[in-house]
């Protein structure tokens, strides 16, 4: 998508419109505090002040030729239910919106949000899978069970082969790739030798990913 | 770690308890609010009424047994820095902490916090990265411009090999693993082929990530 329509500049809001210009998408801002507005006014293709659920505001700021709709304006639920409902009458393809509750976000699901976050749930639920594996600043949920999983390479890997560490069968967890500096080894070969500040990406069951961390963690 | 010790049940707090419950650990968790305890106490080895700013409370309840504190309240900065310190201070080695703001984690940090996590900003940032590959709902940076990431199999692959496919060299991106049902198939061969429902795991540039999703999204 290029072109993306953020309305409320919350700590999501501001974070995900920040992050989207970054990325060179064209970011449209829209939140009812100018204040906010000024802040965002830097950073983003186009900040405006205004009110979020005003369908003429919305057309006016083309929000109708967006490829996405953020809908990150989350405290006032009929506010966030109706610019929801907005963006997908006036054609926005594709729809997130913010939800602090679960009827709230069972709400937005049905009046046509494509996807609903819940930014403090979710946080809550990557940090559990990430405690076991104390070092994880990142994890990918395979199954209830099983994941993929970012991690500092243990000390005493240093220096040794994939061959020699054999961690498939040593840990029933496979090694899918080594980030080392800015370099990013794919599918890495059994000569590969570890070197200290290696960053490994495990996949396996959370239980064989815990057994790991807590041995060598 | 086994013991984890929550003080602050709101969503994020809840869901942290609970995934970690979930995942075995025993969870001690301290709310103020006794109906936030009562709705804990079935799911968590033990929920107890009180101030997690209270230094007498927490070693009563053997916080200072724990592998973990998790200062999930972070309304009342005071409470939160508070709470975090004196985790500290009783011995518990790796203190977690929610901030709401940049002031608010970086005092965190200087005052002793081993990771502070900010829900809304990292949301934000997630869901960036997640709408250039609009069915992702798993992210891993690996840098600033690329990552891993869990995406459904494009229609048009079901059916071919691997080989055909030649993903590396016609995307620029590595294929680490299939998700398959409940079977995950990591590193794949070449000769394995792309089935209905099937969900890659792919790592590469953002931008290739990008290119991918948008032709075959
Ligand atoms: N009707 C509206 N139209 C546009 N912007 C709005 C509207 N109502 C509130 N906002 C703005 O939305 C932003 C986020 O509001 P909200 O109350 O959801 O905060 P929040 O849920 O605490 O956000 P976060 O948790 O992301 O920091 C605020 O900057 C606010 O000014
Ligand atoms: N001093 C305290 N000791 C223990 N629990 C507390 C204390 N102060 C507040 N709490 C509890 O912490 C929980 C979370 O509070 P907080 O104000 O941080 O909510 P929040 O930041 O909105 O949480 P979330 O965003 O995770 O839903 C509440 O359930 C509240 O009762």
């Amino acid at each position: 998508p290029e072109r993306v329509a953020v309305i409320g500049l919350g700590r999501f809001g501001t974070s995900t419109a920040n992050e989207l210009s970054g990325l060179g998408y064209e970011v449209t801002a829209i939140d009812i505090d100018e204040r906010k507005v000024a802040a965002a006014a830097e950073r983003v293709a186009l900040a405006a002040q205004g009110d979020g659920t005003d369908e003429d505001l919305l057309r006016s700021l083309h929000v109708d030729r967006s490829d996405v709709g953020v809908v990150a304006q989350g405290t006032n639920l009929e506010a966030s239910v109706l610019s929801t409902l907005l963006m997908k009458r006036i054609g926005v393809p594709w729809v997130v919106a913010k939800a602090k509750t679960d009827l709230h976000g069972e709400l937005l699901a049905r009046i046509g949000a494509d996807r609903v976050i819940y930014p403090e749930r979710d946080a809550g639920n990557r940090l559990a899978h990430s405690l076991s594996v104390r070092h994880i600043s990142d994890y990918i949920t395979l199954s209830p069970t099983s994941g993929i999983a970012k991690l500092h390479a243990p000390a005493h890997f240093v220096g040794q082969t994939l061959e020699d560490l054999d961690i498939e069968n040593h840990y029933q967890l496979n090694l899918l790739l080594i980030k080392r500096g800015q370099k990013i080894i794919a599918v890495p070969s059994y000569r590969e030798r570890i070197e200290e500040g290696d960053e490994l990406v495990l996949v396996g069951p959370d239980r064989e990913m815990a057994v790991f961390t807590e041995s060598h963690g």
